[in-house]
């Protein structure tokens, strides 16, 4: 998961929304529940509420509307995008907009809720039959008002449920008619109108009068859309018109003639041979859930995120049983913490048999020895195969002396797993190294040793500071090199070369902080500090021209402003908070969890 | 039996982007969502910018990292989905 520049998050947890226009495609009461239900997927998880509210300004402004609506990034239209929002923060920040050029449904089709009828607001059961024919639409068959209507289950003949579905003719929404359905002919503007118009708005949105002058009463609300509303095109929510002709061709449904992509479409007049009008007939659409519960991800503070699966990935994919991704519960989780679920059980200190583990929101740690109860500190004298040659360049260059601090005693005790973050991880002699404020611990996964330590890096490394940077193993030379500000050591066993500035190396002013490094291959390593990333030549000890380079340029979707970054088990991890991203040798962001229980196995 | 018509094909008015080149609509794709600014930084030509930005949206997306506007990207950038930039405020 990312987050956006600067973590932006909101400063509450009681967040409050409001919904400002709805969707024609769905009724009221959908879209309402639609978006509770997204809201809820982030309080699930976190300490965040939502309310609702209908007035005033709420933290998150909801609305829907196509092409340009007011804040300089214009929708596209039918498909392309859907959505967009804001991270959190005043104004339009935290706010979610809705492309209302696409066919918002629940994303399985067309969502035809019925009013009155006797079927209890049911949605309509398409295909149904009536008087022996299947029908798969709203039809007005069998009345003389003109009213829509459809069956709720698949047979009218059957059941005789039915409902009536979404028309001008039958109510209106919005506006300022309470409701009322459309009165036609009405006239507006001193023109007469017999069906909903778009004129007189710049918004797409098409209405009608529910008196028969607007002019005089200005009374007015607008059309909900018919089942058979196209989309897009240039007839955005009028209804197909069959039968319609065609390149002098008759057509009683949607065709896809005259196209090269297979869509269907229709007229919305009788002759698109002569008035030009269509749009697309209605598809599967795009779940207003699933989109609103990604765009609430943005409007609380999470960036796209590089998993596929998550629901912050920037494209749209139905999944019919939804569940929040791990990526994006550990995303909202780093910004606002857990929820007000159960804490998660504390470990038996014994495990038996029978015990069975409590679920739990936490990471499962991997299987773990149990620790003994005096750590044996394990050797982690580096190697000594530097050559002679190499060593007496280093000793004839001046070394200006940098003031050691005297490590405080270590606590061997003292437990890694209550570490907020670390100075440095990295490997060396095949065990994680994890160093902390004159303290490090390790850990091998061959021996399955479990943690051990706190060790004392003085006694281990004497002459480095309390606080380094990064260190990497030589591959060639076992050598070991450490980095603390701008200065740099380097160990062969307990005999070292420095401190010497970094700019010894090549790396300019620009470096501060060194926070890691990669080893690529044999003789080189890559040097990162900032959102810059320098090649060091460890023979030559001097980084390889053209570089520094964009760290975002070849490792894209890790943070930017890693702590610590290191090679560990063949693959790139990159620390940030209490979170690393794993990245394979092909740059692909594989995996993303927690330093303190997948990589330390903290319990 | 009878030949078959030929399939008159007709510009829908209001769909004029269905004539934009598969370049064209990649270009326009990695400006709009962050990919290619940052390497148009860094020059280098047209069709080399394209490249590189070609593989950030590859990378960043999960795609295969080929730096070629292949089947697969192209599918992905005609993919619907979310306004928000991917790379960049």
């Amino acid at each position: 998961f990312l987050t956006f520049e600067g973590d932006l998050k909101w400063d509450h947890t009681d967040l409050t929304y409001r919904v400002l226009n709805y969707s024609p495609d769905l009724d009221r009461a959908v879209i309402d529940d639609a978006f509770m239900r997204a809201f809820k997927v982030w309080s699930d998880v976190t300490p965040l509420t939502f309310t609702q509210i209908y007035s005033g300004e709420a933290d998150i402004m909801i609305m829907f509307g196509s092409g340009e609506h007011g804040d300089g990034y214009p929708f596209d239209g039918k498909d392309g995008l859907l959505a967009h929002a804001f991270p959190p923060g005043a104004g339009v920040q935290g706010d979610a907009h809705f492309d209302d050029d696409e066919l918002w449904t629940l994303g399985t089709g067309i969502e035809v809720k019925t009013r009155y009828g006797n079927a209890g607001g049911a949605s309509c059961h398409f295909p149904f039959v009536f008087e022996g024919r299947s029908y798969s639409r709203c039809i007005t068959e069998g009345r003389t008002d003109g009213l829509p209507w459809c069956a709720t289950t698949a047979s009218y003949d059957t059941d005789k449920r039915y409902g009536f579905c979404p028309s001008e003719l039958l109510y209106t929404y919005g506006g300022n008619s309470d409701g009322s359905p459309c009165v036609f002919p009405f006239v507006f503007d001193g023109t007469s109108y017999d069906a909903c118009t778009t004129d007189g708005r710049s918004d797409g949105y098409r209405w009608c009068s529910t008196t028969a002058s607007f002019d005089r009463d200005k009374k007015y609300g607008f059309c909900p859309n018919r089942d058979t509303a196209v989309v897009g095109g240039n007839s955005q929510g009028d209804p197909c018109v069959f039968p319609f002709t065609f390149l002098g061709q008759s057509y009683s449904a949607c065709t896809s003639a005259g196209r090269q992509d297979g869509k269907l479409w229709c007229a919305t007049t009788a002759s698109y041979d002569d008035d030009k009008k269509w749009g697309f007939c209605p598809d599967r659409g795009y779940s207003i859930f699933l989109v609103a519960a990604h765009e609430f991800g943005h409007a609380l503070g999470l960036d796209h995120s590089s998993v596929r699966e998550a629901l912050m990935y920037p494209m749209y994919s139905y999944v019919e049983d939804f569940q929040l991704h791990a990526d994006d519960i550990k995303g909202i989780q780093y910004l606002y913490g857990r929820g007000s679920g159960p804490e998660p059980t504390a470990p038996a200190p014994v495990p038996t048999e029978e015990s069975e583990p409590e679920p739990s929101g936490e990471p499962e740690p991997t299987e773990e020895p149990e620790p003994s109860e005096e750590p044996e500190p394990v050797p982690t004298e580096a190697g000594s195969t530097s050559t002679t040659e190499e060593q007496e360049e280093e000793e004839e260059e001046e070394v200006t002396p940098e003031p050691t601090v005297q490590p405080s005693p270590v606590d061997p005790s003292r437990d890694a797993c209550t570490e907020r973050s670390f100075d440095a991880i990295t490997e060396i002699n095949g065990e994680l190294h994890f160093f902390k404020n004159g303290k490090y611990w390790t850990r091998s996964s061959f021996w399955k040793s479990g943690l051990q330590g706190a060790f004392s890096i003085a006694d281990t490394w004497p002459g480095l500071p309390a606080i380094i940077d990064a260190a990497f193993q030589d591959v060639l030379t076992k050598r070991v090199f450490f980095f603390a500000g701008r200065h740099f050591w380097v160990f062969s066993g307990k005999s070292v070369l420095g401190p010497r500035g970094i700019e010894k190396l090549g790396i300019g002013k620009e470096a501060g902080r060194i926070s890691g490094a990669l080893q690529r291959g044999r003789g080189k390593v890559l040097l990162f500090s900032g959102e810059s990333y320098w090649r060091l030549d460890v023979k030559v000890q001097r980084v390889d021209k053209g570089y520094p380079r964009a760290t975002d340029d070849v490792f894209t979707g890790v943070p930017l402003d890693a702590r610590n970054v290191f090679l560990y088990q063949d693959k790139y991890h990159f620390c940030q908070g209490s979170f690393y991203w794993r990245m394979t040798p092909h740059y692909q962001v594989d995996r993303v969890g927690y330093v303190k229980y997948d990589i330390l196995q903290c319990p | 039996p009878l030949p078959e018509r030929p399939r008159a094909l007709v510009t829908f008015p209001g769909e004029l982007a269905s004539a934009v080149s598969d370049v064209e609509l990649a270009e326009s794709y990695l400006q709009r969502f962050g990919y290619t600014s940052a390497a148009e930084r860094r020059s280098g030509g047209r069709r080399a910018a394209l490249g590189r930005a070609l593989r950030r949206m590859q990378r960043r997306l999960g795609l295969p990292d080929t730096g070629r506007l292949d089947a697969g990207t192209l599918a992905t950038m005609r993919a619907p989905r979310c306004g928000v930039p991917d790379v960049g405020r």
